[in-house]
């Protein structure tokens, strides 16, 4: 629908819907995202914030979204 | 919140880049 893959789709819903100032970081999507490997994580993390999707916060290991407040 | 000003200052920074940068594909995407 959005254009995005169901892997980027998933690493998105679970950055945007995270309440944490700093974001989300690279270790919380892999407790989440079970069926994903690290690398598939950050594969997916780098697209998105290509596209503007989503921003790194304190570090590069916390991300935060463009459509969250 | 428990993050400092700078933090805080970066964290926008890279907000505002991120806003620019999705306009942008946005608008090559038509």
């Amino acid at each position: 629908v959005n254009g995005l893959t169901a892997h980027q789709s998933q690493v998105l819903n679970l950055i945007k819907n995270c309440p944490v100032p700093e974001g989300m970081s690279l270790q919380e999507l892999k407790l989440q995202l079970h069926n994903m490997s690290m690398s598939t994580i950050k594969q997916a993390v780098e697209f998105l914030s290509s596209e503007g999707h989503i921003y790194s916060t304190v570090d590069d290991d916390h991300y935060k979204s463009t459509d969250a407040e | 919140s428990g993050l400092t000003e700078e933090q805080k200052r970066r964290i926008e920074e890279n907000r505002q880049i991120a806003l620019a940068r999705r306009a942008e594909r946005l608008a090559a995407q038509r």
